[in-house]
């Protein structure tokens, strides 16, 4: 039965795509049979794991609102073990599209229940809001929700609104959601401001944050132009041997189910 | 009469705030009246001037939908000639109330209307997304729409779908939406990364990308906790330097209204 993770956090640009995708790619280099699940319109996800929006006959937005089988949807990549449900620019559209929808948070839930035995690992890719797009992949996260959190102080003022929308969604359509990690990223070791943000997150969720810090690193920023993970692009950097520890520790916690 | 600029951007983290903020900032102390109006739910801008959002009477939210005149919901802050028209995490429900209100893209330029005389410069700044609270923001920028480029590749992938929006927003709402300018951000002169990126802004839009260059400056990123903008926090930081040269920029493409 297919352990799931949401990868959230409504501030932009703090990796949720930089982490989805490269514990995507070691996960998947690992043995284990993985789902990346793109529910942004930027498609992020999906470019920088090689595939071009514009070439591929559907995307998630046929799953949700053209019932389409998402088994029709998934496309391979590059890598052995590693498929990806695609976005598209037509899930801009979306979230207007579903409001009139009967059931409309729990959609991408149950366009997923039907393939949760063909895969180890399923992992959704958020878009920077909390909207609804983003709440159907809450409602969907069985096994929780990763929260990337940029070494920044804007970067921490956001995380009240998200854990209040993460309680709402608990209580009204995803009883098991809860943190499963918040993951420090671009960490600048040479700065007060990286330091005094990754110890107030320490502070606030002693247990749940993961020890792997991921260091601000030029290769990951590299890779998405190539449409390779870090693992392919750039395996001995300093930022795949964060995201190959950081993938260990996701595994770790991912024993207890 | 108030010329209007909005900042804006779908990719996420790619210095909005940081631009609006830090400009407003740089054209009150030039001398010129300026209202800076947060439209994003996160309240980054607001915040980032020392407001905060809990202790205000009223926010953007009111005026686009309560009805509240919006001279009732600006506030003062710490320099002289900026005032702000605050955001609140109310207008994260905005976007699916303005779904159901005629004119539902004209809510702000509404509101700004009685305003124009009293401010010589109004600027927006919007969320990540390009959702109706963006729409609201490229309508209302009677004067255009400056766009922050992160010098990374994803950002690039952004811009296209963020050229269409502005194609589509100038066909049916304001005719007079052009882009003002496009701002390379966080720039790092030691990687290859940063460079290819600006080379390729530059060579598609050689008329529109402003000469200043903002660099990576860890200023840009302490200033906010304080409350304060760049130009208190640090005035000869390479980051405030950078926002002084770029606002006498903007000025200077002003001059033509
Ligand atoms: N550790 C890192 N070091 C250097 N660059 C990074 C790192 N992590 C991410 N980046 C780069 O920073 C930018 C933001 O990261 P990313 O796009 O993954 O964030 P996001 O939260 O998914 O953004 P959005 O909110 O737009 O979806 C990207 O250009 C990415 O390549
Ligand atoms: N030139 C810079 N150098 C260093 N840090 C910067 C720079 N510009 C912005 N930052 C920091 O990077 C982060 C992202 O910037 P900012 O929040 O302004 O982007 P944004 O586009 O407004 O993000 P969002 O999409 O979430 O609204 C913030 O923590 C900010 O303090
Ligand atoms: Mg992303
Ligand atoms: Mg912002």
């Amino acid at each position: 039965m297919a352990i799931i993770y949401a990868f959230a956090n409504q501030k932009g640009g703090v990796g949720k795509t930089t982490t989805a995708v490269n514990v995507s790619a070691y996960l998947a280099a690992a043995g284990y049979r993985v789902l990346l699940v793109d529910i942004d319109p930027q498609a992020n996800a999906t470019s920088s794991l090689g595939l071009s929006v514009h070439d591929l006959p559907h995307s998630i937005y046929d799953a949700l609102i053209g019932a389409v089988p998402l088994a029709n949807v998934i496309q391979p990549t590059r890598r052995p073990r590693l498929t990806i449900a695609p976005s598209s620019p037509a899930l801009a559209g979306a979230e207007v599209e579903m409001v009139e929808i009967d059931g409309r948070e729990r959609l991408l839930a149950q366009a997923l229940t039907p393939l949760l035995r063909y895969h180890d690992f399923i992992l959704i890719d958020s878009p920077p809001s909390l909207g609804l797009l983003t709440v159907n992949g809450l409602a969907a996260a069985r096994n929780g929700v990763i929260i990337p959190v940029q070494c920044e102080y804007l970067a921490l003022e956001g995380l009240t609104r998200l854990l209040q929308t993460i309680q709402l969604v608990r209580e009204r359509l995803n009883p098991g959601l809860r943190i499963a990690g918040l993951v420090l990223t671009m960490y600048d070791a040479r700065t007060n401001l990286s330091q005094q943000v990754a110890a107030e997150v320490r502070r606030h969720f002693p247990r749940q944050v993961f020890e792997t810090v991921i260091p601000r690193n030029v290769r990951l920023g590299e890779a998405p132009s190539y449409g390779e993970p870090i693992l392919t692009y750039a395996p001995s950097s300093a930022g795949a041997l964060a995201y190959a520890a950081l993938t260990r520790e996701i595994i770790g916690r991912s024993l207890r189910f």
